[in-house]
């Protein structure tokens, strides 16, 4: 990918 | 109030370079227990997390949780100012709107005081989820550094392959291709220089080699650097 994904939807929050 | 001394600026110094890429603007979330930071880059691509535990200051004292929004590029502006073996003490007051830091010169015969406005910095606590990842890679943080700095002569985009016995490191771009393979050694002298290969199940996946540049700025904090891979889960180092 050129680009990366993103990654907030693997992190919950607090 | 938040006062803590750092024997050696130098620490904060290499923090700073290692963050103000990835963030723009972040709080430092103090309490009795350290100063934190967890923050993503603007497109969310990248979470930064880092502690200073209290038990690397000294002294340490943060009489209750503040957090002081930072603007890093601010702050690494005013860190180049200090020398790398200063003492270095920073300070905030109750309800502050600034950050005091001091550098002192080893022999006391110079010092430098200067203050950085705060910001207010809306940011969300982010819980990073327990993971089981199917491989996991230690390896020199230097060596890290070197191929993600050489590949990128090739791609923007870098896949890690990890197998038994081995990682791969492959670059394939329009001009041509690379690839860095890197073995577990044991017997090395240094513990820093050791590179392991943890490995429940194969995986290969491709990042972006801007951002893991940016990452490998870390390196100067630290000797060795790991690498924990699993499919459809971030990548952390």
């Amino acid at each position: 990918p050129a680009g990366q994904r993103s990654i907030a939807a693997f992190f919950t929050k607090k | 109030m938040l006062e803590a001394r750092l024997p050696s600026a130098v620490t904060l110094k290499k923090i700073i370079d290692a963050v103000k890429e990835l963030v723009q603007d972040a709080n430092f979330d103090c309490n009795d227990s350290g100063i934190a930071l967890q923050a993503m880059d603007s497109s969310h691509v990248a979470l930064v997390a880092l502690l200073m535990r209290a038990e690397g200051f000294d002294p340490y004292r943060c009489d209750r949780n503040i957090a002081l929004g930072i603007n890093f590029a601010t702050l690494a502006k005013v860190m180049k100012c200090a020398g790398n073996d200063d003492n270095l003490t920073i300070k905030a007051g109750e309800d502050a709107d600034v950050l005091s830091l001091m550098f002192e010169s080893t022999n006391s015969d110079r010092i430098s005081e200067f203050d950085i406005k705060l910001m207010d910095v809306d940011a969300d606590h982010l819980g990073i989820p327990e993971t089981d990842y199917s491989a996991t890679i230690k390896m020199p943080s230097a060596e890290f550094q070197r191929i993600c700095r050489d590949l990128s002569v090739m791609s923007e985009t870098v896949t890690i392959e990890a197998v038994k016995d081995a990682v791969k490191f492959i670059a394939s771009g329009d001009t041509g291709s690379g690839s860095i393979t890197v073995k577990p050694n044991q017997a090395v002298d240094k513990k820093d220089m050791e590179v392991t290969v943890t490995l429940q199940e194969p995986v290969k996946l491709a990042f972006s080699l801007k951002y893991l540049n940016h990452f490998a700025k870390a390196s100067t904090l630290a000797g060795s650097v790991t690498l924990s891979l699993s499919d459809d889960v971030p990548l952390m180092i």
